[in-house]
């Protein structure tokens, strides 16, 4: 099976 | 304070319509560039990040930055109450309780007028880094869309590969597989039926087709929608408005 990625793994708070 | 009149309320209902189901509560973050939205979805998967350029109001005046905090589907309800062609003014002080919503129709016979309360909304603001994607793919918006719903009926999952010869979405579920090739290709008498297909360096990755699905809501925005790509980075999705756009990220899936 394959796993979802997080967006907050790859945009930063800012 | 904020004064912002709009030609359609179309593009504001279309814009809602579109996220709602992606978005709960969110702030229009208002200022003298316009009207700008970002927000993560519930499981922190997609990001929506739109702007409504102030070039595309008539008249459009914002004195200082407003975030206003809104439930969409709140806002919806009272959009449903517009009709496409009708002039929409949204007006707020401020530090706002309420938004101001009204509606003019074409013949200025009929005046709507509706208030809804904000909410204090703390949101993470996410910086989103300039990209060079190694793929960049302008197809007609209905065309992804119905790519989506078709592959979306066999599994939850649609790998995007594009390469010189073309973009292939494909997937595989317990009934079986399916796939879509897209080549390049020019209409000259309709240029938004044209499918164009930039590429730096072969991409191939795999994404939630639920959420994909869920981007093409925005589909009447515009003919053309643009899927940018680059290897282990999050899926762009745009769709071009008059003075703005609505983009939509989606992270890869990983692994097998």
């Amino acid at each position: 099976m394959s796993s979802q990625r997080s967006i907050s793994s790859f945009f930063t708070p800012v | 304070m904020l004064e912002a009149r709009l030609e359609q309320a179309q593009i504001l209902k279309k814009v809602v319509e579109a996220i709602k189901d992606l978005v709960q509560d969110c702030n229009f973050d208002c200022n003298d560039a316009g009207i700008q939205l970002q927000a993560m979805d519930n499981s922190h998967v997609a990001l929506v990040s739109m702007k409504l350029g102030s070039e595309g109001f008539s008249p459009y005046r914002c004195d200082r930055n407003i975030a206003l905090g809104i439930n969409l589907n709140s806002l919806m309800k009272v959009l449903r109450a517009a009709a496409n062609e009708d002039l929409l003014t949204l007006k707020a002080e401020d530090q706002p309780d309420s938004l101001n919503l009204l509606f003019e129709s074409s013949s200025q016979d009929r005046l709507s007028e509706y208030d809804i309360k904000l909410m204090d909304i703390d949101q993470e603001h996410l910086g989103i880094p300039d990209t060079e994607y190694a793929a960049t793919i302008t197809l007609p918006s209905a065309e992804f869309q119905r790519i989506c719903r078709d592959l979306s009926a066999l599994s939850e999952s649609v790998s995007i590969e594009a390469n010189k010869d073309g973009v292939k979405f494909a997937c595989s579920g317990d009934i079986g597989n399916g796939s879509v090739t897209l080549r390049p290709h020019t209409n000259v008498e309709d240029e938004d039926k044209s499918t164009k297909i930039e590429l730096t360096e072969p991409v191939n990755l795999t994404f939630s087709l639920k959420y994909l699905v869920n981007f093409c809501k925005a589909s009447s925005l515009s003919a053309t929608v643009r899927l940018c790509l680059s290897n282990e980075v999050p899926l762009l999705v745009e769709y071009q408005m008059g003075a703005g756009y609505l983009r939509f990220y989606l992270a890869p899936k990983i692994g097998d």
